[in-house]
């Protein structure tokens, strides 16, 4: 008997293997608008895959999300589910993102560092980067959002493979990286990108390796504040909007700076909720109120990208 | 598996930028082992460090040395990650 998604409890943390398994579920139940792709492997070899969300068309202009990049960020790849289960069950039901779904297509990275998110299971839930091999260096792993080439081994990243923040030996030297900058550059038509983290409550953008404004800075600031007024609405979890720069800290080869010096106008990164309390430890009750916050921040951007193409 | 008996999370609200930089003098401090969950980077946003059991009292003691206040927000990593895994493993059944 097929497994139905329904069977997947979105309030609770899961291993690879059944996020994996799920996704199998979802193309199962949705097989018109949902297609997973295989990108890529990662450093230890396991598969990296993308839900598709499209209901047809070639090469359209079509959004980036990506969940889990640092991997004890549990409660971003739980967010990410149970986003891909929104916009699936909500197609045909909600008119805005059926009309989105119309023109656009969405693609979902929910596990963007496979191996470092295993390694939380199993060795270290403290864990954060990439688990490849440094050569010269008992310390593994480098920080995949520092690997990007968008201001590679500027201010705000490591040298040193021992740190939590090590840059790695030359950008887009981390496969898992690399797998998606390949699939990006080849599609070509990607109009927003989206990099959700976990914690503090921060709504981004770019750029992080510059405190210098990015030209599009009014629009995306206006966009980030309304997209937060609306996730704010929900449960009054209170965010700030800014570029990385000033409203964290410099920080240089990153995913979005990446995206953005690509031509990806719109593209954001999301520091979802703590309670104040748990940090990377969030409970996994918090996890559908985070979502489903999140989402109408998410909808928002999504809705503006399909409103002002470029 | 790597255990965190005993570590804490304390969360530091700076209250000026001399409190601001004294933290920011620790990220380099490598014997603590300190883990950073948010890092010192204005005095409008709140600091929360990992602290292994091994560098509490010294790391406490530095904090009240320089009148910087602070809070425990997890008294013991392990519990926290015991309980998360016990909830897991019930959920997979």
């Amino acid at each position: 008997k097929k497994q139905s998604t329904r069977s997947i409890n979105f309030g609770a943390y899961h291993t690879l293997e059944t996020i994996y398994s799920w996704m199998d579920t979802l193309v199962t139940q949705y097989p018109h608008l949902v297609t997973k792709q295989e990108i890529g492997k990662s450093y230890e070899n396991r598969p990296m895959y993308v839900l598709k969300f499209s209901t047809g068309g070639t090469n359209r202009p079509a959004i980036w999300i990506d969940t889990g990049i640092h991997s004890r960020e549990w409660v971003s790849p739980a967010t990410g589910l149970w986003t891909a289960n929104k916009i699936a069950s909500d197609f045909g039901s909600d008119a805005s993102l059926t009309s989105l779904l119309n023109t656009m297509d969405i693609y979902m990275l929910i596990l963007a560092n496979p191996d470092g998110y295993v390694y939380t299971h199993t060795n270290d839930r403290m864990w954060r980067k990439t688990r490849s091999l440094n050569s010269g260096s008992l310390c593994r792993g480098v920080d995949p959002n520092r690997n990007w080439d968008a201001g590679f081994g500027g201010p705000g990243a490591s040298t040193s493979p021992c740190s939590d923040s090590y840059h790695g030996p030359f950008a887009h030297s981390e496969i898992e990286v690399k797998n998606v900058v390949d699939l990006i550059k080849s599609h070509g038509n990607f109009k927003s990108f989206i990099s959700v983290h976990a914690y503090s409550q921060l709504l981004m953008y770019p750029y992080g390796y510059t405190c210098t404004d990015v030209a599009d800075k009014a629009e995306l600031d206006s966009i980030g504040r309304a997209a937060t007024q609306k996730l704010t609405s929900l449960y009054g979890t209170y965010y700030k909007v800014g570029n990385i720069c000033n409203i964290i800290y410099p920080a240089s080869g990153g995913s979005i700076d990446w995206s953005y010096d690509t031509g990806i106008k719109y593209s954001f990164a999301f520091e979802l909720r703590d309670t104040g309390y748990y940090g990377f430890l969030l409970p996994s009750n918090q996890i559908i109120p985070t979502a489903t916050e999140t989402w109408l921040a998410l909808k928002h951007i999504m809705e503006y990208v399909r409103d002002h193409p470029y | 598996e790597r255990t965190f008996v005993g570590d804490q999370v304390l969360r530091i609200t700076l209250q000026s930028q001399e409190q601001l930089r004294v933290l920011q003098s620790l990220e380099h401090e490598e014997e603590w082992q300190l883990d950073f969950w948010l890092h010192p980077v204005s005095t409008d946003l709140p600091v929360d460090i990992r602290v292994p059991s091994s560098s509490l009292s010294t790391i406490k003691e530095f904090l009240l040395t320089h009148n910087i206040p602070f809070t425990v927000i997890i008294e013991n990593l392990q519990e926290l990650i015991d309980m998360e895994k016990t909830e897991m493993e019930e959920n997979q059944k």
